[in-house]
């Protein structure tokens, strides 16, 4: 799995 | 923040202005998709749920708040307004949207950025429903064939606010050095190239004056 990304957009 | 985001998330908003102004202000969802706002509802309830304890910015929360409040306010109107109902057309709004909610659900559990994350596979069903969400909208205009001039700037909006993302993401791709989410660009992607068919007819009428309707073949 992706490493996981910060979720900082709509 | 840059400003292809911003103007993302401007046009997003002004295409919820202008579809409450119809069904809220103008009470008609004449050429509006119930399948598509009920859709859009399952994304950001869906998305948003982080809301309960993710606090990136307070800009994000304000409008994942206002996102998620339009988006059920038009379900509402749709379902229960009186006069919405009778301009509402269910015979023509019949995509079915099962074949896009079962499959976004499958990717959603298998193709995720956390495995061991409910969240996260909740959070990849709601991009990947987001991408074909508009279908229902798409394919009931094609049927009606000629588009309302509000509904066609409601989805013109609809669609750039996509594209404008895809400008954010190329930007900060190239601006930041290990910035990278392909689940949501190519679910950006699927959903900007699905507006490509309305774009192009929205430009050949709107260039002899912003009030002439969208003529679809």
């Amino acid at each position: 799995p992706e490493e996981e990304e910060e979720k900082d957009e709509l | 923040m840059n400003i292809f985001r911003f103007l993302g998330d401007m046009s997003h908003i002004l295409s919820f202005l202008l579809l409450l102004h119809k069904i809220v202000g103008g009470k008609s969802a004449a050429g509006i998709s119930l399948r598509t706002a009920e859709m859009y509802a399952i994304v950001f309830c869906t998305r948003y749920i982080d809301l309960l304890w993710n606090f990136a910015s307070l800009y994000n929360y304000l409008l994942k708040l206002l996102f998620i409040g339009a988006s059920l306010t038009i379900v509402y109107f749709m379902r229960y307004g009186p006069s919405q109902k009778a301009t509402y057309n269910a015979d023509e709004d019949a995509f079915p949207v099962q074949y896009l909610i079962a499959p976004c659900a499958v990717l959603g559990v298998l193709i995720n950025q956390d495995h061991s994350s409910p969240f996260e596979m909740v959070w990849a069903f709601s991009i990947y429903l987001e991408a074909v969400a508009i279908l229902p909208q798409l394919f009931l205009l094609q049927k009606q064939g000629e588009v309302e001039n509000l509904t066609s700037h409601y989805v013109f909006a609809l669609g750039a606010y996509r594209a404008l993302y895809l400008l954010n993401w190329m930007f900060r791709f190239m601006t930041e050095p290990d910035y990278q989410q392909r689940i949501v660009w190519l679910s950006g992607l699927v959903q900007t190239a699905l507006y490509c068919d309305f774009f192009y007819h929205y430009y050949q009428s709107k260039k002899g004056g912003l009030n002439k309707s969208v003529k679809l073949p």
